[in-house]
C-alpha cells in the first residue's frame, strides 16, 4: 500500500509559509507586526480597555531582527499561553461571531513558527492578567511535526505593568522604506483605529528614546460588540442535519428558536409547520426528510434580518478625522452603510475620500486604503473585493480621469473598510477579501454614496474656476 | 480568561471552503471533477498503469448532482480508505519530493465534506487492490468537529474490475455549458495528459451510451520519475536545526550525505571544513553556534545542481500533438526548458504556440492554457504568476498587438506548462501560481523561446502576403 499518512497544521504550513503572509523576508517583517498588532488591539477593545501598543523592531544583523510588542491588555492565562504561541487553530475568536481582527487561531503562532524556522529561536512572552498576579515569562517553540508547543523555559518575574502581554519574536527579514514600510502600515493601522495609542521604535532609530507615537485622537472606544448567533439564511442542509443532532434543545421548536439568531417561538413554529415537521418533534429523531422539509422552509419564512450591534463601523466622524490628520485635503467626505447580509453573517462598507490640497497630484492614480476589520491590507490588491470594486466603478461621472477597467486618477485618497461577524479571505495571510458578490455590490454603492459628494465638489470647484476667468 | 480552545482542520476548511474551491455551486462542480480525476491519473501513474478514467455526472434535482470517477488505478488497501476520504491533511504525496498532481492531502475529502454539507449524503468508495482480493465498498462521512472519519458503511462486493476505485459524492452544484465548463475542462485534462483515456458522460446526455472519449494520443506512459531529498540550497537555519536532532546519521559528514541530494561524501566533508566543525561530531551535540556555521557554509560550498528524474516534462512532440489536436492551427511551435530550481525545489517550464488558422480570430486575445504538474487551472488567473508572465513578455515584436500590461491580441492559443516536485500555489485550491520570481523569470523566457519562432512564422508570412500584391 502507499505510504499514507497523516499531515500536521504546522508541518502543512511551514511548507505553505506564503499562504500565511511570509513569502519573503520584507514581508514576513510586515505579516509579523500585523499579527501581534492585531491580537493586542482585539484583546484590549474587547476587555474595554483603552488600548496602548509599543512596538519595538531592532536589527540584530543584515538580515536578521528582533520583533517586541506589549500591550496593556488583559494578558493571557499561564495555562493557556504555551497553546497560544505554540499550535496552530488554536484561539478564542473562532468559534464565535463577532467582529474582531483575528478569526482563525493561526496569527501569532504562524509568525513564531517562521522566526523558529528562519533562526532557531523560541518565540518569548511575558503576560500578566491582574496586579495581584504574578508576571510570567515563557519561552515557546512550535513541534512542528506534532503542531504542539515545547515550552523550554517558564517562571515568574517582576513586571512594571499590571497587566498586559508582551511578545518577542526574532525573524530573518528585510526592513524597507517607502511603499510597503512597517512605518506606512503602523500609521495606516492607527487610522482605522483612532482610539489606540501607538508607540513605534523603528531600527534605524537614532537612540532608543527616538520613537514615533500615534495617539489616539478620540477617547472613546469602539462601540462594544456583541456575540451572535447563526442566520437561518446562511444555514446548509449538511450542516443543519450536524446542528439537529448535536443540539441541547429538546423539541424541534425550542431547537429553531435557541440555536439561531432572530428566531423567535412563533417564528419557530412558523418553519416547523411548513415544513410539516411536528413542532415538539424530538430534533435527534428528526430524518433525512424532514430536515430536507425544514431545510426548504427556512427560506420561505420571514425572518427578521441579522443584528448588527455585532459590528463596530469607525464612524463617518473619526474617518473624516483620522484620513485629514494624514492626507490633509480641500475636501473629505466618509460614508457609513447600514449592515446587510451574505451567506447569513452580517457584514457593512464605509468609505472614505480626501480630495486636492497642496499633497496630492493631480495626475497620479488615487491611493486607495484598503481595510477589512479594521485591519490594513497591503497586499494582493490585485485579488481584492475592493480593487476590483473600485474599479468596476465609474468615476468619470464623478469629474475624475479613469482608464478602463482601472483605478481612477486624479489627487485623490480613497478609504474602504469592510467590517464583518466574520471576513471571506482569499487566503490564511488576510491581504485580500474574496469576491462575494454580495460585498462587491456593497462596497460599489459605499463608492457611490461619496463619489455623489466629490462629484458635486469637483463641479462647484470647476464653475468657481470659470466665473474667476471671467 | 478567555475561551481558547482548539479549531479542527475540517472546522476551518468547512467555514473557509472558498480557499478549497468551493466558493459556488458551479465552481463546485469543477473542484469535485479535478479532485476525484487528479487523484486517479496521480495513481494510474504511479503505479505505471495506463490510466483509464471514467467520469459520470448525474443531474438529480435542480441544484443537486451526482459526480462518479472510476479508475483502473492500484486501488487503496480498506484499512486507509476512511482516512483517505473521511480526514483532511492525509495522503500519501505530501512527504515526499515527487512530481504528481495532488501534494496537500486535503483534495478528496474536502470535496467528500463539501457533499456532505450541502447534502448530508456520505462519500461512497469501491477499490480493489488485485484480483485475488475482495471489492470493498464503504460509505464514509467527516466528523468535522475532530477532522476524522465516521464509516457508515462497510462490506465487500462483487466488482467487475481486477483493481481500481471508484468515488461517488452527491453535492449541491450547477452545471454550465461554455467558458468555466465541465466538459472544456476535461478537454483539457487530456491535452495534458496525452497518454490517458478519459470518458466522460455528461448531465444532459441523451442516454448512457452518449460518451465523449478522450482517448489517449500516445501508448507510451510519462517518464517515471524518482523521489529526491531536499537540497541543501533551499534548507533554513532552524530546519536545519529540527534536521540535525532527528537524524538517524551518527556524524555530521553522514547527516549532509543521507538528508539531502548530491552531496557526496566529499562534499559533505568539506562544508563541515569550511564551518570548523569536525566532520565526525554527533549531529545530536552540535549547538546553535555550530549550527549557525554549517548554514552559512553551505551556499559557499560547490554542490551540484537538484537531480531532474524526479520531473516528468510532458515533451514538445506530445505538447504539439495534443494542442493541434485541439486547436487546429497554420504554425505550432513548443519548447520544454531544462529543468532550474526556487527555494531548492527543481521546476522546469513548458510553452506550446498554436497560431493562424480557421478557427483562431486575429481580433481576439490570446487563449491562454494554464497547467501545473498536467493539472489545467482554470480559475484565479489574475492571481496567477503565469498570466502575470505572459503580460510582462513583449509580444509586438513577434508581430502581434499587445494593450499594455495585457495579454497580447491576435489568432493564437498559448499554452504554459509548470512542473516541479512542489508546486507554490496561492491558496489550497491550487488555481494560481504564487510569483516566485525565479518561476516568473523562467516562463518568460520559455514564452521568448516560442514567441521567436512565431515572430519567424508571421514575418514570413506578411513577406509572402506582400510579394504575393506585387
Ligand atoms: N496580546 C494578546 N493578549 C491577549 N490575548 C491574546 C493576545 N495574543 C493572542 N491572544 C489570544 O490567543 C489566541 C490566538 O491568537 P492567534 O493570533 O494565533 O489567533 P487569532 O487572533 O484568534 O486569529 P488569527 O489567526 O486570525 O490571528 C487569540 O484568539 C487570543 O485569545
Ligand atoms: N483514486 C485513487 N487511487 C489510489 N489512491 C488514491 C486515490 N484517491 C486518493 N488516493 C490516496 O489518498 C490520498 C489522499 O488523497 P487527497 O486527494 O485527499 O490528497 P492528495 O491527492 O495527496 O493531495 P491534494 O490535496 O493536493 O489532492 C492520496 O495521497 C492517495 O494516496
Ligand atoms: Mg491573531
Ligand atoms: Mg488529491
Amino acid at each position: 500500500s502507499k505510504k499514507q499518512r497523516e499531515i500536521s497544521v504546522s508541518e502543512f504550513f511551514a511548507k505553505n509559509r506564503h499562504l500565511l503572509g511570509f513569502d519573503n523576508p520584507a514581508k514576513a517583517l510586515l505579516t509579523t507586526i500585523k499579527e501581534l498588532v492585531d491580537n493586542s488591539l482585539d484583546a484590549a477593545d474587547e476587555a474595554r480597555i483603552p488600548a496602548e501598543v509599543d512596538i519595538t523592531i531592532d536589527q540584530i544583523s543584515e538580515d536578521r531582527f528582533r520583533v517586541t510588542c506589549t500591550d496593556n491588555g488583559p494578558g493571557i492565562v499561564p495555562k493557556n499561553v504555551p497553546l497560544v504561541f505554540g499550535k496552530l487553530l488554536y484561539g478564542s475568536k473562532f468559534h464565535r461571531l463577532k467582529m474582531s481582527r483575528g478569526q482563525q487561531g493561526i496569527g501569532v503562532s504562524a509568525a513564531g513558527m517562521y522566526g523558529l524556522l528562519t533562526t532557531g529561536h523560541a518565540i518569548r512572552v511575558i503576560s500578566r492578567t491582574a496586579k495581584n498576579k504574578p508576571a510570567n515569562r515563557f519561552e515557546i517553540a512550535i513541534d512542528t511535526q506534532k503542531n504542539h508547543p515545547a515550552v523550554k523555559k517558564q517562571d515568574e518575574i517582576e513586571w512594571d505593568r499590571p497587566h498586559g502581554t508582551s511578545v518577542e519574536i526574532e525573524l530573518e527579514a528585510s526592513y524597507r522604506k517607502g511603499h510597503h514600510s512597517v512605518d506606512n502600515y503602523i500609521r495606516q493601522i492607527s487610522l482605522a483605529n483612532p482610539h489606540a495609542t501607538l508607540r513605534y521604535r523603528a531600527p534605524d532609530r537614532a537612540n532608543d528614546m527616538d520613537l514615533t507615537v500615534y495617539a489616539g485622537v478620540t477617547n472613546e472606544l469602539p462601540p462594544e460588540t456583541a456575540e451572535i448567533q447563526p442566520h437561518p439564511y446562511g444555514v446548509e442542509l449538511g450542516v443543519l442535519m450536524q446542528m439537529l443532532r448535536e443540539t441541547k434543545a429538546r423539541t424541534v421548536q425550542n431547537f429553531f428558536h435557541t440555536e439561531f439568531s432572530r428566531v423567535s417561538n412563533k417564528v419557530a413554529g412558523d418553519i416547523a409547520k411548513l415544513a410539516r415537521v411536528p413542532a415538539n418533534r424530538k430534533p435527534a429523531k428528526v430524518d433525512r426528510k424532514e430536515a430536507e422539509a425544514l431545510h426548504k422552509a427556512i427560506p420561505q419564512t420571514k425572518i427578521m434580518a441579522p443584528p448588527t450591534d455585532c459590528i463596530a463601523p469607525i464612524g463617518e466622524e473619526l474617518l473624516e478625522k483620522a484620513l485629514t490628520s494624514i492626507h490633509p485635503a480641500e475636501f473629505i467626505t466618509a460614508t457609513t452603510r447600514r449592515p446587510v447580509v451574505y451567506r447569513g453573517n452580517p457584514f457593512l462598507v464605509e468609505t472614505a475620500i480626501a480630495y486636492g490640497g497642496a499633497e496630492l497630484s493631480a495626475d497620479d492614480a488615487a491611493i486607495v486604503y484598503r481595510y477589512a476589520n479594521r485591519v490594513p491590507l497591503q497586499y494582493q490588491h490585485g485579488a481584492c473585493a475592493i480593487s476590483k470594486a473600485v474599479a468596476a466603478t465609474d468615476w468619470k461621472k464623478y469629474g475624475l480621469q479613469q482608464p478602463k477597467g482601472s483605478v481612477p486618477v486624479g489627487p485623490m485618497v480613497l478609504m474602504v473598510h469592510i467590517a464583518s461577524v466574520w471576513v471571506p479571505f482569499t487566503s490564511e495571510s488576510k491581504e485580500a477579501i474574496a469576491h462575494y458578490p454580495e460585498i462587491i455590490k456593497e462596497i460599489k454603492l459605499g463608492l457611490q454614496d461619496c463619489g455623489r459628494k466629490l462629484g458635486a465638489h469637483v463641479r462647484r470647484k470647476r464653475r468657481d474656476a470659470d466665473e474667476e476667468k471671467k
